[in-house]
């Protein structure tokens, strides 16, 4: 089962139990899933199950050169949609993707579509 | 001192800086 | 974390007073080795902490980017790592610790001392110091062999030219 990896994610990020949520504090950090992808079309979906007063999530993918001690979409290496005014990011670059936040309760598809390996 | 060193700001002790929403953009939207 | 032979209570005990003390001990002064240096005031005893090394608290990453900002408006950039995750940038707020230059054949040494579950930088000195003595400590920086190596102007008759 793919879960939230215990070793491959930010220290200071809680995982529960169940290695299916994450929390953060203090800025962004990055934790990734226990498994990666080389091929095909994987999808995932996100729940935000808490926003307390001025936080913020990054939610998408990256590779493993991504920061883990940054947001999501800070290098070449990752991509990210932020629940603030439902921005993209890909390289520190903020643009304009949803058009409004996304907020507690809502549920991000995020999928990825790679190449076959011939 | 705090002439030699503009906008600098004398502190006693360890300040936690409060990371911004925008800290790591170069650009937002 | 402690210099041999004292226990962990006097730490405490000798940072608080060091707390209280310090601004007796240093002056700010125009500096042999670069801009401006740190001073002696009074005689200073062997292994006594001198002052802490005071400024932001913030992530290795943070630095990155502040690095790049700083060097864009050509300021003086002065940062002391405290762990793997955590460095103390002092150029924009700070104390006088900011101004301790490097030697290498330093007066002081500094060490990670840990006072109410946070770590502290704390500057101690090495050898007993005069009054009127710049105090001076190793910088410690990675040897880099990049083409922005710093040139080490401490004097001692041990330097290595270089800072990094």
């Amino acid at each position: 089962q793919v879960v939230i990896s215990t070793n491959d994610r930010a220290h200071q990020l809680e995982v529960s139990d169940d290695r299916l949520t994450v929390t953060g504090k203090d800025g962004y950090a990055v934790a990734r899933a226990t498994h990666f992808i080389l091929y095909g079309k994987w999808y995932y979906e996100v729940e935000l199950l808490d926003q307390p007063e001025g936080s913020h999530t990054r939610i998408g993918w990256c590779q493993q050169l991504a920061s883990l001690q940054a947001c999501l979409g800070y290098n070449q290496f990752s991509y990210s949609w932020r629940s603030k005014k439902g921005t993209r990011f890909h390289n520190a670059i903020g643009r304009t993707y949803s058009k409004e936040d996304y907020r507690v309760g809502d549920v991000l598809g995020c999928l990825i579509e790679l190449p076959e390996r011939d | 001192y705090a002439a030699y060193a503009p906008d600098f700001k004398e502190i006693g002790e360890n300040m936690e800086y409060q990371e911004k929403e925008s800290e790591f953009d170069v650009y937002d939207e | 974390n402690e210099p041999a032979g004292y226990a962990t209570g006097q730490l405490y005990t000798r940072y608080k007073n060091m707390k209280v003390e310090w601004r007796a001990f240093v002056s700010l002064g125009r500096s042999g080795i670069a801009g401006f240096g740190l001073y002696a005031k009074r005689d200073i005893d062997m292994n006594q902490m001198v002052i802490e090394y005071v400024g932001e608290v913030i992530r290795s990453e943070i630095c990155e980017i502040r690095e790049k900002m700083y060097s864009q408006k050509n300021k003086g950039i002065y940062m002391f790592r405290i762990d793997s995750d955590y460095v103390i940038d002092a150029t924009m707020s700070g104390n006088l610790a900011r101004y301790i230059n490097h030697s290498c054949d330093p007066n002081c040494y500094t060490q990670i001392v840990t006072i109410d579950n946070d770590k502290k930088i704390v500057i101690f000195a090495g050898r007993p110091i005069k009054a009127g003595e710049e105090l001076t400590y190793d910088y410690q920086f990675e040897l880099e062999d990049t083409e922005d190596k710093i040139p080490c102007l401490c004097g001692a008759p041990n330097c290595v030219k270089w800072m990094n």
